[in-house]
């Protein structure tokens, strides 16, 4: 649908990616694992 | 009204008509039997009139009663003394059935158009109220997403 | 007949020149069933004279005179009737305009003013299928958000939980008690050191 006219068309227009943001989770996610690995690593060798 | 000009103008064309059929005329017409018998030439032209009167009266109220001639009389009576204060020539058909049907369709295109220009408005409301709430979970969402990256952030 | 009196007829249901034909000819046919039951009267009343000189033949030709007289007044005074009927009673004067005719005077609309409003009610109705989409776009978003508002919480929710844990485990800022455990250790080092060195 081409929701050109629409009282809603720049809303609608403007809609994110939500695809996109769940993506970007998938990155947060792999960086936090990165994170705890080096955190088990330093607490490893620590002990 | 209309119904009274009618029975006027019967009874008028009655009246003539038996005036010209005069009893004289019908004598004469049948000069033999009148010589004959004079009383019985009258009582038959007596009894030819009355049936010939009560006939006619009998066929209008029936052409009356069929196409119900009182009621439409009565209400065309009515319909142009209402129009007594028009003087211009009134709206007839043009004879193009599209063409004349096009204005009476008008009012109705004229509601739908309104019911229209309504619902286009009510739903448009209600869109500007959805779209609202989209735009408040948008920003949760970025709010969300702030968070998040914050709190990366600060375990990196 | 010249004029076919279209409107009278949407009025009445009929045409009036048709009405006059029937009345004309109903009573033009009463007229002549009369004269035919005055003849047969009169044949039967010369039947009772026995005798009598006239014959059937002699009425009839009384009848058809008399007939011919009537018929011809009964003519002319018909359509004086009938010109009075269709002028007085039959007719809808000119600057009438019937009931069912009064959106003609509130409407009258061309051909471009009816087709422009024709265009107008199907833009209206092209808006309003956009309108009613749109709508359902924008509340398969919210379905959308709720979706995505719900994973986003749920890694909000695993960073509480990390941090619940490192609290439960005495470690209320992670940086600071790795700060806190590599100088320890580091003591620890340098205890360890000593220790060693004193075993020495």
């Amino acid at each position: 649908w081409s929701y050109e006219g629409t009282s809603q068309a720049a809303v609608l227009g403007s809609k994110p990616d939500y695809g996109r943001v769940l993506q970007e989770q998938g990155e947060v996610l792999s960086c936090m694992r990165l994170v705890l690995d080096e955190l088990q690593q330093a607490a490893t060798v620590l002990q | 009204g209309r119904a009274q000009v009618l029975a006027t103008l019967v009874d008028t064309f009655l009246e003539k008509l038996v005036a010209a059929g005069s009893y004289q005329r019908f004598a004469n017409c049948y000069r033999c039997f009148y010589r004959l018998q004079p009383e019985m030439t009258r009582s038959i032209y007596d009894q030819f009139i009355s049936q010939l009167q009560a006939s006619i009266k009998e066929e209008i109220q029936e052409i009356k009663n069929e196409g119900n001639l009182e009621m439409l009389f009565h209400s065309l009576d009515k319909i142009v003394e209402e129009a007594k204060n028009r003087q211009e020539p009134a709206w007839r058909p043009s004879g193009i059935p599209e063409e004349d049907v096009r204005s009476a369709i008008v009012p109705y295109l004229l509601k739908h158009r309104s019911y229209l220009q309504k619902i286009l408005k009510e739903k448009e409301e209600e869109n500007r109220k959805v779209a609202q709430s989209v735009l408040e979970g948008r920003n949760k969402i970025a709010e969300l997403q702030q968070l998040i990256q914050a709190r990366k952030h600060a375990w990196q | 007949s010249v004029t076919p009196m279209a409107y009278e007829t949407q009025f009445f249901g009929f045409t009036p020149q048709t009405c006059m034909l029937r009345i004309y000819i109903a009573f033009q046919d009463y007229l002549f069933e009369t004269m035919l039951v005055v003849e047969g009267v009169i044949l039967k009343k010369l039947r009772s004279f026995p005798g009598c000189e006239i014959g059937a033949l002699q009425i009839r030709k009384s009848t058809e005179k008399f007939l011919f007289f009537m018929k011809d007044h009964f003519d002319k005074l018909f359509s004086k009737m009938e010109e009075m009927l269709l002028q007085l009673v039959l007719t809808i004067p000119e600057n009438v305009l019937l009931p069912e005719d009064k959106v003609h005077e509130q409407y009258p609309y061309t051909k471009d003013e009816f087709q422009a409003l024709q265009d107008e009610i199907n833009r209206l109705q092209q808006q309003y299928r956009a309108e009613a989409s749109a709508g359902q776009a924008l509340r398969a978003e919210l379905e959308e958000q709720k979706v995505v508002q719900a994973e986003l919480e749920k890694i909000l929710q695993c960073f509480d939980g990390l941090e619940n844990i490192c609290r439960e485990h005495g470690t209320g800022n992670f940086k600071e008690s790795l700060v806190f455990l590599t100088q320890n250790s580091k003591k620890l080092q340098g205890v360890l050191r000593d220790v060693e060195e004193k075993s020495k």
